[in-house]
């Protein structure tokens, strides 16, 4: 991803820890009874969650943190969790 | 659209709602507006009505917190979160908190309040974050102007698919009317239950049963007829449970749960108020039967075995009160479903049976079938 490549490490190590914090908080079943889950490699539990972000807002659906999902996630919201249970 | 998990939604279709906490951004009396008019954009679609309470446990309880306020949701500082609210349930259900570190406004600059509190409750109702961007629900923070607001397409959808759409009433009635069909009309004349109310409104009787009401004059038992109560106060809906009027100062109340109403002749007279205000104890939920004393300028309300006094004049509960009915209206017994004064007597409606009470002799003087009040 252009975005993704343009951004410093620095910037890309800040926006991955505020996603990562954002992921946890609006895209995190929270409760009810817990469950392990077994995922194969690919399967990396940060790309689905941005994957479902990206769905939820209507992005297009990269897997990544490129600039409209982190604009997305850099905006002001309410704090229900979007994935809720 | 989308609804939580389970689908969890308010049974009753009166809710309460507090503010706890306020904001040092904003006055009170702001705030309160804000309040007011988000939880009236998502009244105006379904048929729920709010009624705000000063103390005690509300269904939605509102409150401006910092930080990790104890329900597992910490608020983050200026800005991300900006406020959060609980499905319908009991205990935090319905609750609804906005980040105190924020600055709320009625304006644009800073958080405009009445934006996201209508946004709060409508999760506070029972929907999740839609996935539309026109939407209310849509989780990111966009203005919009507390004036000039309707409700979007979307929300009207999914707020409606819980609690279906509001009947829209056209304009004020003046006088009730028949409806073409008849609803399911409660046979009184073959039952052995009585009126949930009766009250004299103006020059006529009004007797009140589930959905329906009878209307007569009073010394004229002849052309009494049914009609439903929406068709005349829409508000009350049905199974109102007491009612009384204060002729000389032209209004009348319905009581229905802890709330009660205010009407001018059939006109009603702003939303719904708690009967908190007349001075009962908490654990008085609803009252059964409510009568009007012209001579004492008293009302008495009847809940359970027991009645209060309150002074009309004094606009105050009287004290030794609540008193055992039966034991202070001799005669009376059973359960007091309803009462109205006329020509000095009380008449106390229990089951079938109608008592009328002299309150000079301080005895009952006759019995009368309940039913017949409404030609049967």
């Amino acid at each position: 991803d252009p975005n993704l490549l343009a951004a410093t490490p620095r910037t890309f190590r800040s926006n991955y820890h505020l996603a990562q914090a954002y992921l946890d908080k609006y895209y995190t079943k929270k409760g009810g009874p817990q469950a392990g889950e077994m995922v194969a490699r690919e399967s990396n539990p940060m790309i689905r969650r941005i994957k479902e972000l990206q769905i939820f807002f209507g992005l297009k659906v990269t897997g990544k943190l490129d600039q409209n999902t982190m604009n997305v996630i850099k905006k002001p919201r309410c704090g229900v969790p979007d994935v809720a249970n | 659209y989308r609804l939580f998990p389970g689908e969890p939604k308010w049974k009753k279709n009166i809710l309460t709602y507090r503010i706890s906490k306020y904001t040092p951004s904003m006055s009170p009396t702001e705030v309160d507006k804000a309040i007011q008019m988000a939880l009236h954009a998502w009244s105006t679609a379904v048929p729920l009505n709010f009624v705000r309470i000063n103390s005690g446990e509300a269904d939605i309880m509102i409150s401006f917190e910092t930080g990790d306020h104890g329900d597992s949701y910490p608020f983050d500082g200026p800005r991300g979160t900006l406020a959060h609210a609980f499905a319908p349930g009991e205990g935090l259900g319905g609750d609804t908190h906005f980040d105190n570190a924020e600055k709320w406004t009625m304006g644009t600059n800073g958080f405009n309040l009445f934006t996201v509190a209508a946004h709060e409750f409508g999760h506070a109702l029972g929907l999740g974050h839609s996935t539309d961007p026109s939407a209310l629900m849509y989780p990111t923070y966009k203005y919009q102007n507390p004036y000039r607001f309707h409700l979007p397409k979307d929300d009207v959808k999914g707020i409606q698919a819980l609690y279906g759409p509001r009947k829209i009433f056209p304009g004020k009635p003046t006088m009730p009317h028949i409806p073409p069909h008849k609803p399911s009309i409660p046979d009184l004349c073959d039952s052995s239950s009585s009126f949930d109310a009766v009250t004299m409104l103006g020059k006529e009787l009004l007797f009140f049963k589930d959905r329906i009401f009878w209307r007569r004059q009073v010394h004229l038992p002849t052309g009494i007829r049914p009609s439903t109560i929406t068709s005349s106060f829409p508000q009350l809906m049905s199974n109102v449970d007491a009612a009384y009027e204060v002729a000389e100062r032209g209004i009348a109340f319905f009581f229905k749960g802890p709330h009660y109403w205010v009407t001018r002749g059939f006109h009603m007279q702003g939303p719904p108020r708690t009967i908190y205000d007349f001075g009962f104890p908490r654990h008085v939920q609803r009252i059964d039967a409510a009568v009007y004393l012209k001579e004492p300028q008293k009302t008495l309300f009847f809940v359970g075995e027991e009645y209060y006094s309150y002074d009309e004049r004094k606009k105050k509960m009287e004290k030794d009160y609540p008193k055992n009915t039966e034991e202070e209206f001799s005669g009376v017994s059973g359960h007091i479903d309803a009462a109205v004064e006329l020509n000095g007597y009380i008449y106390f409606f229990s089951g079938r049976k109608t008592f009328k009470y002299d309150t000079e002799k301080e005895d009952v003087v006759s019995v009368v079938k309940s039913s017949s009040w409404i030609g049967c």
